[in-house]
């Protein structure tokens, strides 16, 4: 098992990678990968000797040969397919930012095939042409969709019960949007980015 | 200085009391803080020890008396003006949730005075009745509304150049949406957050 830190930093080299312009014959250092991710270059080297030999001592990693190996590595090279439980303020913006991705850019996996809410207002309209379906029918159109990753944008009080949900479908990977603490099995992953606490810990510093 | 998982722990258990329903009499131990936080007693005890005494050996802490002492610390117990640069998707819907918090919770320090835009479709009209000024006003603006923190939604593209506008009108804290690193003095603190870094994460564990 490979800690948690360091796949994050693995997919911000992947993003430096994606962002740069690169030639067929462009080398890159681990000093330059570590500069534009804001590590050292001792960790950059760390980081990928846990996954193999990808660069040579004094020359560098080869970049688009080290792009596609994490690629292989995060299963950035196949569509993933993403569900949104909530189709609020949020819900609907990242939906519609994600939906603009995919459809822009070759590099962006993330694929929105379906939103879910309990409000029969919203219920059976669509975000972008992607259905907003009812969350009773979760589990089925998990299934049928093959969503693999869920975005869960409801209110606090409603995002437990809509975890289980999900965890009853099936889904091993969870992005939270709640401010709360989501309980689950040892085997799904859930992150949880939460816009309050990062600005109480910017407080701190000012 | 303090290291800034710390603060970043001290955030969410001022979030777990915040919460809970506090009576005066209501203690709380390490142990019963550190389950809602999702961390050991251990770390709670010797993180809050940084700060202070504040619990009584085998009795723990007076739970009111912490929240307030936390508030203190992370400069919670009092108003804090926030900005936002690009009122687009994600700048105008994270307003409204700021907006909506608040108006509602007495709790909530966080008060949207402004948002920043160049497109002169959305200059001049308003979010839930807070204003989006012209961007070249940025630096006038800060000062006049006493701006403490800005938030950065625009693309990446333009991200490092209106991060630069807000460091000449010296904010010294920045919460960054845009998928790229922020260059910026020692003295100012930037944290940022990335729908995509986290799904692409994700992604790993499928
Ligand atoms: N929408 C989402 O859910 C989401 C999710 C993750 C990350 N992001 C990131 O957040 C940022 C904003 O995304 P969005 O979906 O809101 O985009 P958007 O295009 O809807 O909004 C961007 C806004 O920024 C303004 N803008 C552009 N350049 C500017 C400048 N130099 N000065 C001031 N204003 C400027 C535009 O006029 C527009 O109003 C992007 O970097 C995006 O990658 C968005
Ligand atoms: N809007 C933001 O910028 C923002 C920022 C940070 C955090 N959040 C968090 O994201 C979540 C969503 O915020 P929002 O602003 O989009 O709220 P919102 O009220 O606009 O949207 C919530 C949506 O969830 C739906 N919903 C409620 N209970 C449900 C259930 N049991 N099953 C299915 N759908 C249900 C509602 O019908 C609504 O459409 C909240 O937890 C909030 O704290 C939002």
């Amino acid at each position: 098992r490979v800690p948690s830190v360091v796949i994050r930093r693995l997919a911000i080299y992947l993003r430096v990678l994606q962002e740069m312009d690169l030639e067929d014959d462009r080398f890159i250092s681990s000093r330059e990968l570590g500069e534009r991710a804001g590590v050292t270059a001792a960790q950059v080297r760390k980081d990928l000797a846990l996954f193999g030999e990808f660069g040579k001592q004094g020359v560098g990693y080869q970049a688009q040969n080290l792009l596609y190996e994490l690629k292989g590595i995060l299963n950035a090279d196949r569509e993933i397919k993403v569900g949104i439980v909530g189709a609020g303020e949020l819900g609907t913006a990242v939906s519609r930012y994600s939906i603009r991705r995919w459809n822009t850019e070759e590099d962006y996996g993330f694929r929105v095939v379906a939103l879910f809410d309990n409000d029969p207002e919203k219920i059976g309209t669509d975000v972008e042409g992607i259905p907003i379906y009812d969350v009773r029918e979760l589990a089925a159109r998990v299934k049928e969709l093959g969503i693999q990753v869920m975005m869960v944008a409801v209110p606090a009080a409603a995002a437990q019960e809509v975890t289980n949900l999900c965890l009853e479908a099936g889904i091993k990977a969870i992005l939270n949007f709640a401010p709360t603490k989501l309980e689950a099995p040892e085997d799904v992953r859930i992150h949880s980015t939460d816009v309050t606490l990062e600005l109480q810990q910017l407080a701190y510093y000012l």
